[in-house]
């Protein structure tokens, strides 16, 4: 989710 | 993670076979414009982070790359080489996937604010954004090698993602259930193209259905 701040996956 | 970057460059791959083709023949006959709809809305709703928060050079750059891809894509299909697009049997409903993947990203997701349900809704319409193409397929009966290399590494990119979500998991404990019960199903719709294409494409025939 990109609230995650680990989210780097496309 | 080595399936995390083949991952990433999989599709890349898929949309430069597709922009190729599209490219040197003027001619789009067999691909579904549909389908390419869908995946500018996927990657339109998914990549809104990009002007919330930055990750990576990288992230940025393969974000943006993608979204040039397909809006091309789009535009080749419906635009320039619109003559030759073959909608007579690019008939699928979206509604029928639209509808259902809407109501799901409203139900199930990580957090009811509007980029997360986009974001949700973008990766459940991932998972079901290649059937149009294969209706039409279905439909006609036959696909062109080109088409089945770029459904190929389309395939591949979720069986890769599969891959890295296993290795994150083994590593870090990370799971993303969401991206996982939706990267399932996404193969699961191509484990049909993987076999059509080592029986067929590889022994260096067309894709048609028995």
């Amino acid at each position: 989710a990109p609230a995650d701040s680990d989210h780097d996956e496309l | 993670n080595v399936f995390r970057i083949l991952g990433d460059l999989s599709p890349l791959l898929a949309m430069i076979l597709l922009l190729g083709k599209i490219w040197r023949s003027k001619c789009c006959l067999g691909i579904s414009g549909k389908s390419q709809i869908l995946f500018a809305l996927v990657f339109t709703t998914r990549y809104l982070d990009l002007f919330t928060n930055f990750i990576s050079i990288y992230n940025t750059v393969m974000k943006v790359v993608f979204l040039l891809c397909v809006y091309v894509a789009v535009y080749m299909i419906y635009g320039k080489s619109r003559k030759t697009f073959d909608s007579e049997n690019d008939t699928f409903h979206l509604e029928f996937l639209l509808v259902p993947v809407i109501g799901l990203s409203f139900l199930e997701n990580y957090s009811f604010t509007p980029l997360e349900v986009l974001w949700t809704f973008s990766v459940y319409l991932e998972s079901v954004a290649i059937l149009p193409q294969l209706f039409m397929i279905s439909k006609t009966g036959e696909a062109e090698a080109i088409t089945t290399y770029y459904l190929f590494f389309l395939g591949l990119y979720g069986a890769l993602y599969l891959a890295n979500w296993i290795r994150r998991y083994q590593t870090e404990n990370f799971y993303d259930q969401i991206a996982v019960v939706s990267g399932v199903v996404q193969t699961i719709f191509y484990c049909d193209v993987f076999y059509l294409y080592v029986t067929k494409v590889l022994k260096g025939k067309k894709l048609s259905l028995p």
